[in-house]
């Protein structure tokens, strides 16, 4: 989930 | 998504789409550091190859293949079809002295010792860093034309305008990423001198002059 955070970003 | 995540994005597609617009309809790419160019591709390359495994949202696949695209024509066109228009002479900044620290550092800090979150880790810290053949280039020359300062002006507020989202995701969310708050700091660090300038002489008017 926490990873899927980050990667939301560009 | 946040209003700063949103006005960030917004002005980083800007910044991308001032650039190739100002080359396309110029036929010129004076003043314009290939090399930074070429820099930004190598960034959206390396992060954004989790398009062929992760789906995240719409939205995050089409920003991602607009930056991979936009990066590609600008490059293009800086070296191939406006090749004669191209300031090389003046673009000289050694690009290896940002791309080996950058896959150092990506070594040292990292999430976990995957090729792609290296890649992704090593894309933070390159972006970072990846505008400085071209604030070399406006250094060497003295000036930017206006349109270049908007572009540098846009492309820097976009990742200050991420530090914002970060301090807001931070409080809302609990949500922290040092690798890309730190790079992020590093980052609207580098332009803050230019946003200086571009407050003070291209929003007034005036050319963007660099003192000698």
């Amino acid at each position: 989930d926490d990873d899927e955070d980050t990667k939301d970003e560009l | 998504m946040n209003l700063f995540r949103l006005m960030g994005d917004v002005s980083h597609v800007l910044a991308v789409f001032i650039l190739l617009a100002k080359i396309w309809r110029t036929r010129s790419a004076a003043g314009i550091s290939g090399r930074s160019q070429i820099l930004f591709t190598i960034v959206y390359l390396a992060r954004y190859m989790d398009l062929f495994f992760s789906f995240i949202s719409l939205y995050n696949t089409v920003m991602k293949l607009l930056f991979i695209s936009a990066s590609c024509a600008t490059v293009y066109l800086i070296y191939f079809k406006f090749r004669a228009t191209y300031d090389g002479n003046h673009d000289t900044f050694r690009i290896e002295f940002v791309l080996v620290p950058s896959l150092l550092l990506a070594f040292i800090f990292h999430y976990s010792m995957s090729f792609f979150e290296l890649a992704w880790s090593f894309s933070i810290f390159l972006e970072a860093v990846a505008i400085l053949p071209q604030l070399f280039m406006v250094t060497k020359t003295g000036e930017a034309e206006n349109i270049t300062s908007h572009y540098l002006f846009a492309l820097g507020s976009y990742r200050a305008l991420y530090i914002l989202n970060w301090i807001y995701r931070y409080y809302t969310e609990g949500h922290f990423d040092p690798i890309a708050v730190c790079a992020g700091i590093v980052q609207t660090i580098l332009y803050c001198d230019f946003f200086y300038l571009y407050v003070t002489k291209v929003l007034q008017g005036r050319k963007l002059q660099v003192l000698p």
